[in-house]
């Protein structure tokens, strides 16, 4: 499967902190 | 306890590495040496703590650049995912580094990251901002030059997800005839 990412998903992620 | 999803632990991959270049023009030192690699990644959080982390190509000095490539390219026209390329190239006016120049970057940036350009993406190589005097440019490079099909869509997608008005167009040059010019103009192959 291709890993495709849409703009608003990608903004969605700019400020979360990862768990791992 | 409630424990999180494994979604919440786990990164987001991308589809590709990328590598962060960046470029400043120190003349006592040659092209190459100017040119250093920042660092890579390969999900969607690094990605977002390395743009987080730097600076604003507005925020650069005059000769500087930054490089997004895939891992195993380097961001120059002798390499050999590149030698048979061009560039989807947008050229910005001094009042557009306050305006735009951001934006667009990091609009571009995310049609790379998040493989925008369905299919068409796995032409992509990488994009370039240069940050100049006479006005900034902004570029994505593809792999082969006559493979119309797939530039164009990545210019006509470029070009809609920036929102750019139809009009002017954008233009795709050949890195061969960029580094072949005598002038100061370069062929353009295709226009959206």
């Amino acid at each position: 499967d291709k890993k495709q990412y849409d703009r608003d998903f990608l903004l969605g992620c700019q400020f979360i902190t990862a768990s791992m | 306890p409630v424990l999180p999803s494994s979604d919440e632990y786990i990164k987001h991959p991308l589809q590709n590495k990328w590598a962060l270049w960046y470029f400043k023009n120190d003349k006592s030192k040659s092209w190459t040496e100017n040119l250093r690699l920042i660092s890579k990644f390969d999900t969607v959080e690094d990605f977002w703590a390395l743009y987080n982390h730097i600076q604003q190509p507005s925020k650069l000095g005059f000769g500087c650049d930054y490089c997004l490539f895939k891992d195993g390219i380097k961001p120059m026209w002798e390499d050999d995912r590149n030698k048979l390329g061009g560039r989807w190239l947008m050229t910005l006016n001094k009042q557009q580094r306050h305006n735009d120049l951001d934006r667009y970057w990091m609009e571009t940036l995310l049609c790379l990251v998040g493989e925008s350009f369905d299919e068409s993406s796995e032409d992509v190589c990488g994009a370039v901002v240069n940050v100049r005097p006479k006005g900034d440019k902004i570029a994505i490079w593809t792999s082969n030059c006559q493979n119309r099909d797939a530039i164009v869509t990545i210019g006509a997608g470029y070009k809609e997800r920036l929102c750019l008005p139809s009009k002017p167009l954008i233009s795709y040059q050949s890195h061969d005839d960029t580094s072949s010019k005598s002038g100061s103009t370069t062929k353009n192959m295709y226009s959206v």
